[in-house]
């Protein structure tokens, strides 16, 4: 009876309105939309999770550290790149009609090996991602760095890109050469 | 066409307990 039957999406009370057989479930409720999203904020401490139209405004109020920048090419300044331990500079950079968030994360990959890894995430779907790339540039003394790629979506988040370095990655000893007065500048570049 | 310098934005660095976390 149950293969004959289509069952709603996980998802049906807050809007989805997908309804598929039993054994096919699974795979589009992992995609779905409508599935709750979880704070994209790194750090462990926010437990906080809702729909995606609420994900901009929760950054916002209950996030204050995180600035939001107007436009598609900007300077991100991350001051104090020395500080030791795991540290994250996070911002968000609104441009297309979309919010992106950016955010640079200090951690210790390997022991004893330091390393920074510079991602950016829309605060959109999979799908909608898809259609932007971003490019992330470090200059510094007759040496430049970029990392173009296109952006993950907050649905994903950014783990897994971290742990397969699909990111920029660069460590310490690199970071010296684009690095000024304690200030590391990443011009960030996003296009559609 | 004139060039205009991209906007810049200082971040300040938010440091978490991670570490306490992974030694815990």
């Amino acid at each position: 009876v149950a293969k004959s039957v289509l069952f709603p999406c996980k998802y049906a009370s807050s809007g989805c309105e997908l309804t598929v057989p039993h054994a096919e479930k699974a795979a589009p409720e992992k995609l779905c939309k409508f599935r709750p999203y979880s704070c994209p904020c790194p750090g462990p401490f926010c437990r906080w999770q809702g729909p995606l139209d609420a994900v901009t405004p929760h950054l916002t109020h209950q996030h204050k550290f995180i600035r939001t920048l107007q436009g598609d090419d900007i300077f991100f300044i991350a001051t104090d790149i020395h500080l030791p331990g795991a540290v994250n500079w996070v911002m968000m950079q609104s441009c297309f009609g979309f919010h992106f968030l950016l955010i640079l994360k200090k951690q210790v990959k390997y022991i004893g090996h330091q390393q920074f890894f510079a991602i950016v995430q829309l605060i959109g779907t999979r799908k909608q991602a898809e259609s932007f790339s971003y490019q992330l540039q470090l200059t510094g003394c007759k040496r430049r760095l970029i990392w173009e790629a296109t952006p993950r979506s907050v649905q994903e988040g950014i783990a897994t890109a971290i742990m397969n370095s699909d990111c920029l990655v660069f460590d310490t000893s690199m970071a010296q050469f684009f690095t000024e007065g304690g200030n590391l500048v990443i011009r960030v570049t996003i296009s559609k | 066409r004139t060039y205009r310098m991209p906007k810049e934005i200082r971040v300040e660095p938010q440091k978490f307990a991670e570490e306490l976390i992974h030694r815990l």
